[in-house]
């Protein structure tokens, strides 16, 4: 592992919470101030009425919005732009959407069990008509789980890097730059634990979840081709070319 | 190939 100051931690975990509070789309206060309103009966009826296709484009469009939030967030990483083009690209094809599912649980109700969507707050059956239960199903315990945690910003925003700098990606060139930094963002992220006093377990609870969200990530690809075997024009010409381009 | 994705990284950060 590398050797890093304290200092050196200290200015990561700074810049790395800084970067997370500049790009979470959603602060924390604003969700307070809508709240936790929850959608009407004949709303969610609205929504599981819809076409499938119609939603699974909604859906596209959401995870597309959130995902641009993420990249600026990897922008803002020290470290990230000095890496070469194509690991930039590698981390963010297969990291993206996994931040993504981190970051719900700041927009999670564990006690409603409902997830703040399309202006309101969402349970699972709102998602009815994409066809996906299970993978909805994962998706909201996963949120509940990492809830459960009651992680801090600066924590999350740690996670959340050290998520997105996973050495382990297939198809990185530069693999021991990657490795470098995701040890250093580790060694801040322990810093932060040790620093707000958490339980020893926390660490260990987090390396659990980063194969759960791989495991939700792949369900999602699997999700997607299935409908696109189905819908491949719909996909070809109404979902948003990003979420295209990561997912395929 | 990922040329939105290129765009993105481009941009300097706002």
């Amino acid at each position: 592992p590398p050797t890093v100051s304290m200092a050196e931690l200290d200015h990561l975990v700074q810049i790395i919470s800084k970067s997370h509070l500049e790009t979470c789309q959603y602060l924390r206060e604003e969700l307070q101030q809508m709240s936790w309103q929850n959608f009407l009966q004949d709303e969610v009826e609205r929504y599981q009425s819809k076409p499938r296709e119609v939603m699974w484009q909604l859906c596209a469009v959401k995870i597309t919005e959130a995902i641009q939030y993420v990249v600026e967030f990897a922008k803002r990483i020290d470290g990230f732009m000095d890496l070469c083009q194509n690991d930039q690209i590698v981390l963010l094809k297969a990291g993206s959407l996994e931040v993504v599912f981190v970051r719900m649980c700041r927009v999670f109700d564990s006690q409603n069990n409902t997830v703040y969507f399309d202006g309101k707050f969402a349970g699972p059956d709102v998602f009815k008509a994409l066809g996906c239960d299970d993978l909805i199903t994962s998706v909201f315990d996963f949120a509940k789980s990492m809830c459960s945690l009651h992680l801090t910003e600066d924590e999350l925003a740690l996670f959340s890097a050290f998520v997105l700098l996973s050495a382990d990606r297939s198809w990185l060139q530069e693999k021991l730059q990657v490795e470098k930094l995701q040890q250093k963002i580790q060694l801040a992220l322990q810093h932060v634990l040790q620093k707000n006093q958490r339980e020893d377990g926390v660490l260990n609870k987090l390396r659990c979840k980063v194969s759960a969200l791989r495991s939700l990530c792949s369900r999602h690809t699997e999700k997607l081709s299935a409908f696109r075997a189905i819908y491949p024009d719909i996909v070809r010409t109404h979902f948003p070319p990003l979420y295209k381009e990561l997912f395929g | 190939k990922h040329k939105i994705l290129h765009q993105l990284l481009q941009n300097s950060t706002s």
